[in-house]
């Protein structure tokens, strides 16, 4: 997965994301694609969570699933997750929920929780930092006001290194792909490099939608895993998504 | 770049959506949050039945592939069910009333709901 959370030059936040799924689960050699991601895209649904007739959040998901990996309340704040891969996985947490140690959440619950229930930028930070989780995680959460942007990299019981927006430094966008910020990325899998070489080149004043979807457009921050890209503007309360192809020659992942 | 990672100057002029990379837009749907859990996907889940089997027979194959005696779906169809009882309300409503809407085993909804957390490692 690739997410960006970026302030443009009058302190209003874009986010965006590529949903990449998928990786060793039965590539297609005829179509040189992998199958689930090919089966999970006419899943792709784009949902308006309403109570009392009122929207409570917006998401995009996969039809089945009940979590959320990408969401946004409108006027608050935005919310994408990145798969963080460790061997202190999820499969650990899982073992000890069947064990009948209960006190952590499920990745896509909880973001689901924070979207429903959390009323600010604030208070979704704190409960992404500190609820205990049965997986590791990225999940990077963007605002309403200037300044509102970071990346939140858990382990399964505690927040490490949070890295914010920073227009002082210069830091008006963060891209978060599958490793942590402060390590460089594997050397074959790097869509940190190209990702941020375009947002460097799109410059501050010109991020939009349209810059925004142009840069989740570049191989290799699109490639066969990708299965669909969201947009969001939260300041107007504004998501869309489009789900994805990478025609050859494209990386598997 | 023809060769790996096919790196490409980053592009322009993608937006609005077109052409070979996209592959569609996406469908809006109303989750009534006001409803009981159990009946929340009921509508989503009737209209993609076909495309949840279709996905669960894909990860079917594959896990048949691993373990071609079919245990490991069996222990999916068998295990699973029990661990949806054990998942926080409204979730554990909700994966049921999915299971019963499209038709797919509760197990394998479970499985498709797990994905996430198991592939961390």
């Amino acid at each position: 997965c690739t997410s960006v959370v970026a302030e443009d030059s009058n302190g209003n936040l874009i986010h965006g994301r590529n949903l990449d799924f998928g990786l060793f689960m039965g590539w297609d050699m005829k179509n040189k694609s992998w199958q689930i991601t090919e089966q999970l895209k006419p899943l792709v649904v784009n949902i308006d969570f309403r109570r009392s007739n009122h929207t409570v959040f917006k998401s995009t998901g996969f039809a089945g699933y009940a979590g959320m990996l990408t969401g946004m309340k409108p006027h608050s704040f935005s919310l994408t997750i990145n798969e963080r891969f460790s061997m202190d996985g999820g499969y650990i947490g899982i073992i000890e929920w069947l064990l009948h140690h209960r006190d952590a959440m499920w990745m896509g619950f909880l973001t689901r929780t924070v979207l429903e229930n959390a009323t600010s930028y604030e208070e979704a930070r704190s409960l992404l930092s500190q609820t205990k989780l049965l997986a590791p995680a990225y999940y990077i959460l963007g605002g309403n006001q200037t300044g509102q942007g970071c990346i939140i990299t858990r382990a399964r019981t505690e927040s490490l290194k949070p890295l914010e927006l920073n227009l002082k430094q210069g830091r008006w966008y963060l891209l978060q792909t599958n490793y942590d910020h402060w390590k460089a990325p594997l050397f074959l899998d790097d869509r940190r490099t190209p990702g941020m070489k375009c947002m460097n080149q799109t410059l501050q004043p010109n991020i939009s939608f349209k810059t925004l979807y142009d840069v989740l457009s570049t191989k290799p921050v699109l490639n066969k895993l990708t299965t669909y890209t969201t947009l969001m503007e939260v300041s107007k309360g504004k998501l869309e998504s489009f789900v994805r192809d990478c025609p050859n020659p494209c990386m598997p992942w | 770049q023809y060769v790996p990672p096919y790196t490409e100057e980053c592009r322009t002029g993608m937006y609005p959506p077109q052409g070979p990379t996209f592959k569609g837009a996406v469908t809006w749907y109303t989750v009534d949050l006001d409803l009981p859990p159990s009946k929340r996907w009921s509508a989503l889940m009737s209209e993609k039945k076909d495309d949840i089997a279709n996905m669960i027979k894909v990860i079917k194959d594959i896990a048949d592939a691993f373990v071609p005696s079919g245990k490991l779906i069996d222990f999916v169809d068998k295990v699973l069910p029990l661990i949806v009882d054990t998942l926080p309300y409204p979730y554990d409503e909700e994966l049921k009333g999915i299971a019963s809407a499209s038709g797919v085993p509760l197990g394998e909804i479970a499985l498709f709901n797990l994905f996430y957390e198991v592939f961390t490692v």
